[in-house]
């Protein structure tokens, strides 16, 4: 039993080896990116297989964290963890990401990105492969009232077909 | 170290559980872009699996949560939900489970407490990580089991992650607010994929109640009610919806009238009279909105529910609709193609009554008529016009101000149709066993 001492068990402690590692770093912060979507859309519907894993190793982030390293870092702000010649791709996904969460678009990895993906969240992807244009997903923003409308994506004559998946 | 049998055994045993759902038909044009895909079915069925309670609260406590959180959903989609617990596991449409790190066997493995909460496919199955602290609602600490229920639920239904402030399908979680209900635009997200809801209604009416202030003023207010059959809703004018939670069944909102719902509606207001009556079949009750209640005998001792033809002289039924009207104190009741006009003060029928509806009201359209068996014909406060409602449409009366604008609009003619859904939106049935 996971240890209480309220009725309502609102004090219920978690031990730290059921804790989700947190994003720290631009290699963590790579693969929240790389894991919904924002550096490449997830065929996420495939994942409800068993044994199925499109997520690719930590290896591969460790590689490019690496490689990052080992082109030096010249100067980083206070709270900045980002380094300079930073890949195109993960500056675009941090780019995209700050900019749907509603963050200065900054193109670095800050406290209030960092901040941002560690809040809870579900698992689900953001970005999926085929990922329907309609009116649900096509977001606009209404840069002078700053509200959120949504657009609806017009449709071209299509063909019905059936899919089987 | 499975063998190429196996594996393709288990792929054809996926594909054959896609099947089942029933996928509907998908569009693909040249620009791959993808029309909205769908359950194809309107009522499905859903279970907590055994093997994943949560640890955290009762089974009961998680059932009820979910039970609440598809009705949510039915609340404003043409979908309905059933928790099936008797049918094999593959055949419900869809399974919830908690489970920590790797879970059921399922791909995803969760990451422990903090950060990922649940996730869910398309069509299929929520897993929730019990690893996160769940509680139950407006319990003010942990998250909220029933926002992140809601959440899944979306996506299993095919809504994406929106990035919209107040949107349930935002992808990070939002600190519960007290009562968080689905929004606007969220509505209008589920209603993309899956349409409005569409029905026909019992009768339709504003119900008017005397309050006194603070300061001893007897002021008038109205509600607004749209009943269908054994349930009702409270539509919020302002708000463009009906209150959350309902519908609610007449029988626990309406002490003393039939259980089944009921025909007509009529509130005589004058100087003189200020009595609401129901009607039912051959029967009417009054009904006394002060205790909240059917009255149960009249002033004359003469027990409710009485006889229409006893009450209401020369007016046959069962009737389809009625509805008084202040302008010349006499209620319409229609029946069929006809309408039977009753003098109230007279206590009997005018003159030359019955007439054809489309003598009554013409239309102003040609052929743009209900021309018969009126669901409900409903006086608006809000909007200060009559409507008569027929199946998925309504019409309304022009008028005097619409006849003032144009001097050609005939009396009491029927502007053309548009649909309910279009005036009030968002009247959705439940399944009748979360009704209860």
């Amino acid at each position: 039993e996971k240890p209480f001492h309220s009725r309502d068990r609102s004090d219920l402690e978690m031990s730290s080896s059921h804790l989700a590692e947190l994003i720290t770093d631009t290699g963590s912060a790579q693969h929240f990116l790389f894991k919904y979507g924002f550096m490449k859309p997830v065929n996420w519907e495939s994942t409800q297989s068993p044994d199925v894993d499109t997520l690719p190793d930590d290896d591969i982030f460790s590689e490019d964290t690496v490689s990052l390293v080992q082109e030096g870092t010249t100067s980083s702000r206070s709270g900045d963890t980002n380094h300079p010649r930073e890949s195109p791709d993960f500056v675009r996904a941090l780019l995209e990401f700050q900019r749907v969460s509603g963050l200065p678009v900054t193109g670095v990895f800050d406290d209030a990105t960092k901040v941002a993906m560690n809040k809870p969240r579900c698992g689900v992807p953001d970005k999926e492969e085929d990922q329907i244009e309609t009116s649900t997903a096509a977001v606009d923003r209404n840069e002078s009232s700053g509200l959120f409308n949504t657009t609806a994506t017009p449709q071209s004559n299509d063909t019905d077909v059936d899919v089987v998946q | 170290n499975r063998t190429s049998d196996e594996a393709e055994t288990e792929k054809q045993r996926h594909l054959q559980t896609l099947m089942r759902k029933s996928i509907g038909r998908r569009k693909r044009s040249t620009g791959a872009l993808w029309g909205p895909a769908a359950f194809a079915k309107s009522v499905l069925t859903w279970r907590l699996i055994g093997e994943g309670y949560s640890s955290q609260l009762s089974v009961d406590e998680q059932r009820y949560i979910f039970r609440l959180a598809f009705r949510m959903w039915s609340e404003v989609s043409p979908l309905q939900f059933v928790e099936d617990l008797r049918s094999p596991p593959d055949v419900i449409d869809i399974r919830l489970g908690f489970g920590t790190g790797r879970h059921f066997g399922c791909s995803q493995r969760f990451d422990g407490a903090g950060r990922e909460f649940a996730h869910a496919w398309f069509l299929g199955d929520i897993h929730f990580d019990d690893d996160e602290h769940f509680t139950a609602p407006n319990t003010g600490s942990g998250i909220s089991l029933l926002k992140v229920a809601v959440h899944e639920i979306g996506h299993v239904l095919g809504l994406p992650h929106i990035y919209r402030s107040g949107s349930i399908m935002q992808p990070s979680y939002r600190p519960q607010d007290d009562g968080f209900e689905l929004d606007w635009l969220d509505r209008k997200a589920i209603q993309n994929l899956y349409g409005g809801c569409r029905g026909r209604f019992s009768t339709v009416f504003d119900w008017i109640r005397k309050e006194r202030t603070a300061y001893g003023e007897v002021v008038v207010r109205f509600n607004t009610y749209f009943m269908r059959d054994g349930q009702y809703w409270l539509y919020e004018n302002r708000s463009n919806r009906t209150r959350f939670g309902d519908p609610v069944s007449v029988q626990v909102g309406w002490h003393g009238l039939p259980s089944s719902g009921v025909d007509a509606y009529v509130h005589v207001w004058s100087r003189e009279t200020d009595a609401v009556y129901f009607f039912k079949g051959a029967r009417y009750w009054r009904y006394d909105s002060e205790n909240d209640q059917a009255f149960t005998e009249d002033s004359d001792g003469r027990r409710y529910p009485r006889l229409i033809s006893e009450g209401f002289p020369g007016v046959p039924s069962p009737i389809d609709t009625a509805y008084y009207d202040r302008r010349d104190a006499h209620v319409y009741f229609f029946r069929g193609s006809m309408v039977y006009m009753f003098d109230v003060k007279a206590n009997k029928l005018a003159p030359k009554s019955p007439r054809k509806m489309t003598e009554l009201f013409p239309a102003l359209t040609p052929g743009d008529h209900p021309t018969s068996n009126l669901d409900a014909a409903y006086f608006s406060y809000t909007h200060n016009a009559l409507f008569l409602l027929k199946g998925a449409s309504y019409w309304r009366v022009a008028g005097r101000r619409a006849r003032k604008t144009s001097r050609s609009l005939p009396y009491n003619s029927l502007l053309p149709s548009r649909e309910v859904q279009q005036q009030w939106f968002d009247i959705c049935d439940v399944h009748a066993g979360a009704l209860k």
